[in-house]
């Protein structure tokens, strides 16, 4: 999966892969002082395609606000919140919205799914449909936080540790191993990154084609710009 | 106004200027000739330096005022309003020195409406001028226009210059300029044919600036002093003074974020200062990113081949690394102190250290607080910093205030074209100390609630301005001593001070406005006392506040702490919609600036109820 950072008071934006084997869950928001978790879940592919690189993509998000007592499991074939002992079963197919005291849910037609958690985040996870027989590539899921200003300063993940900014400098531009692809030097927490220009995708508004994002894209795992290492944020289930 | 349906009938610019203190009235009458009720809009611009005193409203024969209130009640007894988004903010920021004051109100048909907006301020004399600042844009033909500024200063006017960005041949006879030794009026005047972009049709030619600059004599060492109803002001910029040798430290930001034209500029505008230092002045260059490396381990003099050198090492700065502000300054600090211990500058000079900065800390010490604490503690008072905060991503109010705390001043650098004339003037202004610990003193049985009379420096075309309370109302003389120190020796001058007989100086003029000095005194103390409740101690910071709210109020002054309330006529659709006109602080005009980049349009749209700035996003998707 493609992680982002977009900066529009800079102009800029940081973006950076991790991948692991399928199966692997990652951390990408944890707060503990609000008791909000998100988790995901990475899926291959069908098979390894002929280029022989193994792709990964977010297939099943685990959320929780433990303050507020609701979870929700997003995957990508349904939607369920459990609150007060209840389950509720959306589909992606539906066009619904759910008015609760501490949790709102809107299912729209083009597969996206807003959620606003009382008094502390608001994000979109959007569902990529992929041709049920296409001989490599499964459905799968992107998460974009749009409201994360309530959470505490001490929110971390592979997300969340960006909520509250990232302070980095990027010079030495210089031609890189593409020519529209051009690698600089960036200064970010205290380390020297070797950098390359270049775009991601974000779907939010054409969830088929998406909009290139050009960004400063981070090598190997995101290293150095995420805190630690990718590994650290390995968790073992996704609640 | 957008629709032809109305007609402007009058806008008028009328301001007074008075020993420096400016009152400006701008009044604007409209008359709605639809057979329907409609919206008129009107917009003016005032200077940023200036307070807004008054504003009313009058339609069909009611008049509607502001009140200037404490902005936290104000907010809080329209909390109702503003959250449900039917209050308007009246004031937002426009170009690098004003800001524009905007209202709406429904009108009905064949109905008439009076806006008159009052607002004052102190001129600053400015590289040897003070200058008044007008902008007009009434954007259709007005039956009566007119433009008139009246100055009276007792100290004689050395000369007055009035020109406007739109002034074209036909319209330049129109400026009318009369100067006598201490009065001066200037009018504009145009017809509605004379307005007009072009014969039979309805554009107008006045769309700009309006600018008048002067300066007043200065005779007398000692300056000049007025007593007028109880205050007096004391102006003091002595002719003839010789320039006091500095010692300049240049520290400069190369990280990567100056990459580009920040950093071309920067070169540019170094060159150009280099050059004109003085043979007598030292000067050091700090270029720091992440690691800090002067040019030189200590200051040299200015000779022509140090300075040649300079400039060719200065060409070849280069963008690169993050950004450690505290280890820059610290070290262009412990460079003067050393150079003063060691003998190697002179006894009698200024020292200053001019950082020139875009961003954010984030390498060393990267707590802005800290980096406060670190550089006032060594600086101790000893030298003035001097801060150039260049683009929008600076953190302003972190370099203004570690300027303020150490006797020196910061100064935004917009990111444009002429960014390395902006560099190269403020440098100008501050590059030229005449005096340095300028000490004011009056008598204490004589005078209290002084604003401040202790200066670190008196610059070449400035000016020091000390104004305060008489004890007793009736005294017309008491005696004034200036110290300071100059050059070769320190500067001592005493005299005496007297009432001014504004009758027999001003013998046609019934009433000028007769509290100017009082006024002139709120206006300098509310603005000193609002630099105290940023940079001082915890307590001193509250009692500032407090202070400055208080004088806010009592001379309707709508500054960062109050606003002004005015409430509009019942909308036929809906209910009273407060309006609510604030000051805005430095902050606010760059976080504005940020986003009018990204929202074109919306600087010149009518006033909005609600804005949302544009957020980060964090997101993770597969391609």
């Amino acid at each position: 999966p493609h992680f982002m950072i977009e900066l529009p008071d800079r102009d800029d934006a940081l973006c950076f892969n991790i991948n692991d084997k399928p199966g692997t869950i990652f951390s990408l928001v944890r707060d503990a002082q609000s008791g909000i978790l998100v988790n995901g879940q990475i899926i291959g592919d069908k098979k390894i395609p002929p280029d022989g690189k193994i792709n990964t993509y977010f297939w099943r998000f685990g959320i929780i606000h433990k303050n507020l007592g609701v979870r929700l499991e997003v995957n990508t074939q349904d939607i369920s919140v459990f609150q007060d002992g209840k389950r509720i079963k959306l589909l992606w197919s539906d066009t619904a919205s759910l008015k609760g005291p501490n949790v709102d849910l809107l299912v729209t037609k083009d597969r996206s799914l807003k959620v606003t958690l009382k008094d502390s985040v608001k994000f979109v996870i959007l569902l990529h449909k992929v041709w049920e027989k296409h001989p490599y590539h499964r459905d799968y899921l992107g998460f974009y936080t749009l409201d994360s200003h309530l959470l505490s300063p001490s929110v971390h993940g592979l997300l969340g540790q960006f909520y509250h900014g990232i302070e980095y400098e990027v010079t030495d531009l210089r031609p890189g191993e593409f020519p529209e692809k051009p690698d600089a030097t960036m200064f970010v927490k205290g380390q020297e990154l070797n950098v390359t220009r270049g775009w991601q995708r974000d779907f939010r508004n054409d969830v088929k084609n998406g909009e290139n994002v050009p960004c400063w894209f981070i090598h190997t795992n995101g290293t150095g710009l995420i805190d630690g290492d990718a590994t650290d944020y390995i968790v073992s289930g996704l609640f | 106004t957008n629709e032809k349906t109305v007609e402007v009938y009058r806008v008028a610019v009328d301001c007074t200027v008075t020993s420096r203190f400016a009152h400006t009235v701008m009044t604007s009458m409209a008359v709605n000739k639809a057979n329907v009720s409609q919206e008129i809009f009107f917009e003016m611009e005032l200077p940023k330096t200036a307070f807004i005193t008054n504003f009313s409203m009058e339609i069909e024969s009611k008049m509607y005022v502001g009140e200037v209130k404490e902005k936290e009640k104000a907010k809080k007894q329209y909390e109702k309003a503003v959250s449900s988004g039917r209050t308007a903010g009246l004031v937002k920021a426009s170009g690098r020195k004003m800001e524009k004051f905007s209202v709406s109100v429904n009108i009905a048909a064949e109905s008439n409406v009076t806006f008159i907006l009052t607002y004052e301020e102190l001129l600053q004399r400015k590289l040897g001028q003070y200058e008044i600042l007008t902008r007009v844009k009434p954007k259709t033909l007005v039956q009566e226009f007119e433009i008139v500024t009246n100055i009276y200063e007792p100290q004689g006017l050395s000369y007055v210059d009035a020109h406007a960005t739109f002034l074209s041949n036909e319209l330049l006879p129109l400026v009318e300029k009369t100067v006598t030794d201490k009065k001066a009026r200037i009018s504009f005047s145009p017809t509605m044919d004379q307005q007009r972009k072009c014969p039979g049709c309805d554009g107008t030619l006045i769309d700009g600036d309006f600018i008048i600059k002067y300066d007043v004599n200065r005779q007398t060492s000692l300056g000049d002093i007025q007593i007028v109803n109880g205050y007096f002001v004391h102006f003091f910029a002595p002719p003839d003074l010789p320039r006091v040798p500095k010692n300049v430290v240049f520290v400069i930001d190369r990280s990567g974020s100056m990459s580009g034209i920040k950093m071309q500029q920067t070169r540019e505008a170094m060159l150009a200062i280099l050059k004109d230092l003085h043979e007598e002045d030292h000067f050091a260059l700090i270029p720091f990113d992440s690691s800090i490396e002067p040019w030189k381990e200590s200051l040299i003099k200015a000779t022509k081949e140090n300075v040649a050198e300079a400039m060719a090492y200065v060409k070849k700065i280069n963008d690169r690394g993050a950004t450690d502000i505290n280890g820059a300054v610290l070290r262009g600090v412990e460079m003067l102190v050393q150079g003063k211990q060691s003998k190697a500058l002179p006894d009698r000079s200024v020292d200053m250290i001019i950082l020139l900065t875009d961003g954010m800390p984030n390498v060393g010490v990267s707590d802005t607080s800290m980096i406060q604490q670190n550089v006032r503690s060594a600086i101790g008072g000893n030298m003035s910093l001097f801060c150039l905060g260049f683009g929008n991503g600076v953190d302003y109010g972190f370099l203004d205030v570690m300027s303020q705390q150490n006797k020196g001043l910061a100064r935004r650098i917009y990111e444009a074209s002429d960014a390395t004339l902006q560099l190269q003037g403020f440098y100008d202004e501050v590059s030229s100390p005449l005096l340095s610990e300028v000490d004011l003193r009056y008598p204490d049985n004589a005078v209290d609630l002084l604003t401040t009379n202790h200066f670190k420096q008196l610059f070449n075309g400035s000016e020091i301005v000390v104004a305060g309370r008489l004890m007793d109302n009736d005294m017309d003389n008491f005696l004034v001593e200036v110290f300071g120190q100059g050059f070769e020796e320190d500067f001592k001058v005493q005299g005496q001070a007297r009432a001014l007989d504004w009758g027999v100086m001003y013998p046609d003029e019934e009433y000028i406005f007769g509290d100017f000095t009082e006024r002139l005194w709120a206006y300098l103390t509310i603005q000193q006392l609002l630099d105290k409740s940023k940079t001082g101690a915890s307590d001193e910071k509250a009692n500032a506040t407090a202070k400055a709210l208080d004088m806010s109020l009592q001379y309707s002054f709508v500054t960062p702490l109050t606003s002004m309330v005015v409430t509009k006529p019942e909308n036929e659709d809906g209910p009273d919609s407060p309006l609510i006109a604030d000051k805005l602080t430095e902050e606010q005009r760059q976080q504005a600036e940020k986003m009018s980049g990204r929202h074109y349009g919306y600087a010149s749209s009518p006033p909005r109820l609600a804005y949302y700035p544009p957020t980060p996003t964090y997101f993770v998707d597969g391609d």
